[in-house]
């Protein structure tokens, strides 16, 4: 038996916000820790990696470990059906091909309940290797939605370069070119607000802007947003989802042609 | 500008 109750339905539905336009379908696993999904997009460029926590949930069992493939297409449709306020309790019972999710409101007066069939995916899990990072670049989430929405009008990639005075993000396409330097902010009071850069040493390491577009679905989750780069590795978008977990976003880079 | 990689050169099936 399978059941985890999430009081607030609504980070649920921006956690599907951030990952259905990336994913056709995914599995999460479910364990006695928590939910786990990791899955590449369908080009092998992008991967997402999340990561629920059982204790963050409001209720959490699971007797048995289980993989839930599911239609993230489908899923959003059950999800359009939930309030804002709503509560979300999934369930599911061991070797299920059913998933059912109820969503109650907050005086209960109005309960509805959905299940949805489960797939059988063939999922190929990846193995992360663990990277010691040149650059790890912590800023506010809006902001950096704003960075890459901006730039993606010039161009096709942007070039993010860091040292140790700042960040810069850098496109060009037909039109001419773009660049958006941010500097460390000394603004410690309000950390939220704040672009603080760790690096042990300069990079600069270029993206395609659809992927980085399609990651910062993500904003809602999160008030920050963590860049990790290191030369010749995927970039490390991570969004931490307040305490419940995190969702993370890898990306393959650009080389010279 | 420049070619895409693909995420498994980096990242192996476990």
């Amino acid at each position: 038996m399978f059941e985890a109750r999430l009081v607030n339905s609504a980070t649920f539905k921006k956690i599907l916000d951030a990952i259905k336009d990336l994913l056709d379908q995914a599995s999460f696993d479910c364990s006695e820790s928590g939910i786990q999904l990791q899955a590449m997009d369908n080009s092998h460029v992008s991967l997402v990696s999340l990561n629920l926590k059982s204790d963050g949930f409001d209720k959490y069992r699971c007797d048995r470990s289980l993989t839930m493939g599911m239609n993230l297409a489908s899923l959003s449709k059950v999800f359009r059906c939930s309030g804002s306020d709503d509560t979300v309790t999934i369930k599911a019972q061991d070797d299920a091909d059913t998933v059912t999710f109820m969503f109650e409101s907050k005086k209960q007066e109005k309960i509805s309940d959905y299940e949805m069939k489960l797939m059988n995916l063939d999922q190929e899990h990846l193995g992360i290797p663990e990277t010691e990072f040149s650059c790890i670049i912590k800023m506010p989430s809006a902001e950096f939605a704003r960075i890459v929405r901006d730039l993606s009008q010039f161009g096709e990639s942007i070039v993010i370069s860091c040292t140790k005075e700042g960040v810069k993000f850098s496109t060009q396409g037909d039109i001419g070119t773009g660049n958006v330097k941010l500097a460390q902010t000394n603004n410690f009071d309000k950390e939220e607000e704040s672009v603080i850069i760790d690096m042990q040493e300069p990079v600069s390491l270029t993206f395609a802007c659809q992927y980085l577009n399609l990651f910062t679905k993500a904003t809602p989750l999160s008030n920050q947003v963590t860049l990790s780069m290191c030369d010749n590795v995927p970039l490390v978008v991570e969004y931490q989802i307040p305490d419940l977990g995190h969702l993370c976003y890898y990306l393959a880079p650009k080389i010279e042609e | 500008a420049g070619n895409q990689t693909s995420l498994k050169n980096f990242f192996k099936p476990k």
